[in-house]
């Protein structure tokens, strides 16, 4: 789960679940 | 002193002060994140957009995300009752969230939810305006613009053509829904770097 006091959060999640290899830790 | 995540995407705008703010953004990650994706898997099943290059579909995902969840959880937002619903499915009155500390985001939502449910959109046509919003945000990362001009183009006219059938003698709908845009824009410039930074307030 990456750090959220930065943009990147947004961006690693909208990475992983557009390349379609979003492994989701939180669930 | 209490602390408050005042975003219907929570369960409660309020937060344990014994936690640490790790864990709280932990706890939100749990309904923003699938958010997130859900947005993301809405966009790959819009015509046209795997065309675009990797890099543009990023981009655009980056810069739309938050235009696109403010259209979605519009409907949280009960501008008669003045009342926002919560992910527990609890509303909270205008009044308790101010006192929490929300403001101009607060106003600007029930402002943008009234005048977007009074257009009473059937599911479709949300679906098509929410496509349009998302290859309308902003450009400024896009490699080529021209292929997300083309995208958008056709996006809009079949939004038009499918308002035209649908309210025939509502020819505003179409004008309304494209005056919604810069709205959202603005929305997005003013409010979206709090919410996506997840700077959680001690």
């Amino acid at each position: 789960v990456s750090d959220p006091a930065s943009n990147l959060g947004l961006e690693d999640i909208i990475r992983k679940a557009l390349m379609g290899n979003f492994e989701d830790k939180t669930e | 002193s209490r602390m408050h995540l005042v975003c219907p995407m929570s369960m409660s705008p309020y937060v344990d002060p014994r936690k640490s703010g790790h864990n709280i953004w932990l706890e939100f990650s749990m309904s923003f994140t699938p958010a997130v994706r859900e947005v993301v898997e809405f966009a790959k099943r819009i015509p046209g957009f795997r065309d675009l290059s990797q890099h543009d579909q990023v981009s655009l995902l980056k810069a739309g995300t938050f235009e696109v969840l403010v259209v979605r959880f519009a409907s949280l937002f009960d501008a008669k009752e003045r009342t926002v619903t919560f992910l527990s499915g609890r509303k909270y009155s205008v009044e308790e969230l101010r006192s929490m500390g929300a403001g101009d985001l607060l106003n600007s939502m029930f402002d943008f939810s009234h005048k977007l449910n009074a257009l009473n959109l059937n599911e479709e046509e949300m679906s098509l305006f929410t496509a349009v919003v998302l290859v309308s945000a902003d450009r400024s990362g896009i490699e080529n613009v021209n292929s997300v001009e083309a995208l958008q183009e056709t996006l809009i006219r079949a939004l038009r053509s499918l308002i035209l059938k649908n309210h025939p003698n509502e020819a505003a709908t179409f004008t309304k829904l494209l005056l919604k845009l810069p709205d959202l824009r603005s929305l997005n410039n003013m409010h979206s770097e709090q919410l996506l930074a997840f700077k959680v307030h001690p």
